[in-house]
């Protein structure tokens, strides 16, 4: 059976059998679309399987991809609110050169929060990363801002459109260096809130989760179904 | 598990069969989120001359068995899918990324003669 296996992998575009230690976390709306596909399929309802309607693109395949990035300690922690500094990183080249993307939308989960245990509001800031220009420092540095976003707790998963920048990097990926974020406390501090904020800050290092969702179009798959559909 | 036929005499005939793979039993939930398992459902069985305008036969597959009845050497129509489905598949790669993929013409949901 091993043989076939294979060949099956490479149906999948998988170069070898995934071993994940666990499974990331799925965005409901990805749920929703496999749920609503299979039951149009089971009711035999006739799908364009090259546009997602849940997300009001074209497409026929969809990625969510990990954060390949780190945790920043810098002094400006201690100091102006900062809470944490992130290098975001996201690696584009599974998509193939076939492939048009139609859709980037970065999605940053700041972990749960309650009514119950509200924490202060943030402010948060998404640069582009750029190089380092002191020789010697690995470390990059925020570039030219492409968001700038007060929440409100409690707060669900935020979403930033990418796609501009995600073509740029797929058509140059020596482009891709990442993107800076940055979150900020907004209250002020105050003595008496001071160890809260730190714990807000250590909490959200914790449960923060960024993921980018792409959508890409493959002119050769998709070329049956609109002719289909004329 | 294949369907059961209505009668003896029908089970030669060109026919679906319904087969479902579990992807447990081949280890590969640890990767694949969704679906569970697969409908590899697939046609078998004979398309005589007799019943090739009954078993939901395309009109060349009438007239390849009338031309084989006429040249023995014309091959006999063969039971083949008729109605695909699609599928969406959401797994996890190497690198940890979720992809969702939909892949046209999948799932057997129809055979006949062809």
């Amino acid at each position: 059976f091993h043989f076939q296996e294979n060949l099956f992998l490479q149906f999948l575009g998988l170069d070898k059998m995934p071993s994940p230690e666990k499974f990331q976390p799925v965005p409901s709306i990805l749920k929703k679309i496999v749920q609503d596909r299979e039951a149009e399929a089971a009711a035999g309802v006739a799908q364009d399987l090259c546009y997602v309607k849940e997300l009001g693109v074209r497409g026929n395949m969809l990625r969510l991809l990990a954060d390949r990035g780190f945790f920043l300690y810098s002094k400006k922690l201690s100091q102006d609110n900062f809470c944490l500094q992130k290098l975001l990183y996201f690696n584009l080249s599974a998509i193939s050169r076939e492939e048009q993307l139609t859709m980037a939308r970065l999605g940053l989960d700041l972990g749960p929060n309650s009514y119950y245990n509200l924490g202060p509001d943030l402010e948060v800031s998404l640069s582009v990363a750029r190089e380092p220009h002191v020789s010697g420092r690995s470390f990059p540095k925020p570039g030219r801002r492409m968001a700038l976003q007060s929440v409100p707790r409690p707060q669900g998963a935020l979403h930033f459109n990418l796609l501009d920048m995600a073509q740029d990097w797929n058509n140059n990926p020596q482009k891709n260096l990442g993107l800076f974020l940055e979150i900020l406390v907004r209250e002020d501090r105050g003595s008496g809130v001071h160890f809260q904020l730190e714990d807000t800050c250590a909490r959200l290092r914790r449960s923060l989760h960024a993921s980018l969702l792409v959508v890409t179009l493959n002119p050769a798959q998709c070329h049956l179904s609109s002719r289909k559909r004329r | 598990a294949a369907s059961p036929a209505a009668s003896p005499a029908c089970r030669s005939l060109c026919h679906r069969h319904q087969l479902f793979i579990n992807f447990r039993d081949l280890g590969w939930h640890k990767w694949i989120i969704a679906p569970r398992g697969f409908m590899a459902n697939y046609c078998h069985g004979e398309c005589p001359f007799s019943l090739t305008t009954s078993l939901n036969s395309s009109s060349y597959a009438f007239m390849q068995a009338l031309m084989r009845a006429v040249d023995p050497q014309v091959p006999q129509a063969v039971c083949i899918p008729t109605k695909l489905s699609p599928i969406s598949m959401l797994y996890q790669d190497n690198n940890d990324n979720v992809i969702l993929r939909h892949y046209e013409d999948m799932v057997v949901d129809e055979c006949g003669c062809g």
